[in-house]
């Protein structure tokens, strides 16, 4: 089981990570939910900067002008102007936290522009010098910490009440109110005070959803006294208010003309709860507006209690043959092995039919992930986690996202457009808690 | 890029002040679209 542990504190760096074993990391336009992703097509490598000159022995703050030598999702790699080709004063910084700041703030906010002292003395005409450098050259948008602010309001805030997956029973719901906000992540306290009552997801997860939505859709909810309820807890009690649904990120309409999902229909499916596998899955339920409970054809749990809801629009979810097709291992029924399986054979013997490929929401956009980048991942079977991870594999839009340090037993499959990915650099600019690599080594 | 997100790079004059006086350069930054 994992442990909390805050990689910052543990002397982790990103910036010594990534450079010491050479490795890249996921761009921030890759991640649609992530601040400054509409800004980030302004960031470049070359672009100038003006930041804190630490390479100065003034009693008061100084500045000097660095261009941007390597990105790595949130972190560049600076270096100072002068200093040309040598690299022993090259520093990491975070975009989204420190004092970086467009060429022209300094004059503005009457600051002043000192050369490090290690190349004061290499160059005559620093004007001269600087002219040449910064003519025609890029550099930050003046607004961009102001577009990078308003990224960063999320329209949940301490007090809401939501509906959202009960994670003592995966196929109910439970209601629960948002204690915190962090980076659009949200920490919930199931109302009803039973077992673990914390839960953390992102605000666009499709595990939450507006109060009433299980009332319309048709999936179970837990029942529970109402005067026990969070309207009635000294915090939340003056605060206290449903989300409305427009909060809530908006799923893909189905049509259901020509046949839609059908109670028996077989397909594949992830496994919510061992996130690294894809089994032979059967709709158990078509809910409204789109939603059905799926279980794992190998679980023999009764009463449904494991089944676990996904919209049709899922990416989640797959027409019966995908993994053979991309060559990924399927987790087979009770009774089945590698060579006793195949889809066919298994229709004929469950006198089922598969659901039709059609149904299945197969578009791929361009996302830009390769195997080999860095990333920040939430372990998704302990979400309050955000871990030091990589991408394994690309199947399509589905990535393997493998926990660093740990065994491959860990590796989690996700989709490229999750709001549970976020760029190197993100814990460091929301504040939240980041965990290292599991070996000592690694993360130093 | 810029120009699909709604935004354009422009031209810009900044001033740069440093301890030998201040001087101004043109650079590209990009902004958004008037």
């Amino acid at each position: 089981t994992r442990t909390g542990q805050d990689a910052f504190v543990m002397g982790f760096d990103w910036g010594n990570y990534l450079r010491e074993r050479n490795h890249r990391a996921a761009p921030v336009s890759c991640f649609k939910h992530a601040p400054l992703f509409d800004q980030w097509e302004d960031v470049g490598v070359g672009m100038k900067v003006e930041v804190i000159n630490n390479d100065a022995v003034l009693p008061s703050k100084v500045y000097w002008i660095a261009y941007i030598v390597k990105l790595a999702g949130y972190k560049a790699l600076l270096r100072y102007e002068g200093f040309e080709g040598d690299t022993s004063h090259d520093f990491w910084c975070n975009l989204g936290t420190v004092d970086i700041h467009p060429i022209g703030w300094c004059a503005v906010n009457s600051k002043l522009l000192v050369p490090p002292q290690t190349v004061h003395q290499r160059i005559r005409d620093w004007k001269a010098f600087l002219t040449k450098r910064l003519v025609g050259a890029k550099t930050l948008p003046v607004d961009f910490y102001i577009k990078m602010a308003d990224s960063m309001k999320y329209p949940f805030r301490q007090g809401m009440r939501v509906e959202v997956v009960d994670k003592a029973q995966l196929s109910r719901t439970r209601t629960a109110v948002v204690d915190a906000v962090i980076g659009g992540r949200l920490r919930l306290l199931y109302e009803d005070g039973q077992g673990d009552t914390e839960f953390w997801c992102h605000m666009w997860s499709p595990l939450v959803h507006f109060v009433g939505w299980s009332k319309r859709t048709g999936h179970e909810i837990k029942k529970f006294e109402k005067k026990k309820d969070m309207a009635n807890h000294p915090t939340f009690r003056k605060i206290y208010c449903d989300a409305v649904p427009y909060l809530f990120k908006k799923v893909r309409s189905v049509y259901t003309e020509g046949g839609f999902f059908e109670e028996g229909m077989k397909l594949e499916a992830i496994d919510p709860l061992n996130l690294g596998s894809i089994c032979v899955a059967t709709v158990h339920k078509v809910l409204l507006d789109g939603y059905l409970m799926v279980g794992m054809d190998y679980s023999e749990t009764p009463g449904g209690a494991d089944w676990f809801c996904y919209h049709a629009s899922s990416h989640a979810i797959f027409p019966v043959g995908f993994c053979e097709r991309n060559k990924i291992d399927l987790t087979l029924p009770k009774n089945y092995d590698k060579t006793s399986f195949s889809w066919p054979k298994y229709l004929e013997d469950t006198a089922s039919k598969p659901a039709p490929s059609r149904l299945f929401n197969m578009d791929c956009p361009s996302h830009g992930f390769e195997a080999g980048m860095k990333l920040e991942a939430v372990d998704l079977m302990e979400p309050r986690l955000i871990c030091v991870a990589t991408v394994r594999r690309v199947v399509s839009r589905l990535l393997r996202v493998h926990f660093d340090g740990w065994d491959e037993e860990f590796d989690q499959w996700v989709d490229c457009e999750s709001s549970d990915i976020y760029p190197v650099g993100w814990c460091e600019i929301t504040g939240y808690q980041l965990q290292p690599p599991v070996s000592a080594d690694e993360s130093t | 890029g810029a120009e699909a997100s709604g935004r354009k790079w422009e031209q810009k004059q900044v001033q740069i002040k440093t301890l030998e006086g201040e001087f101004s350069v043109t650079m590209w930054a990009s902004d958004d679209k008037k």
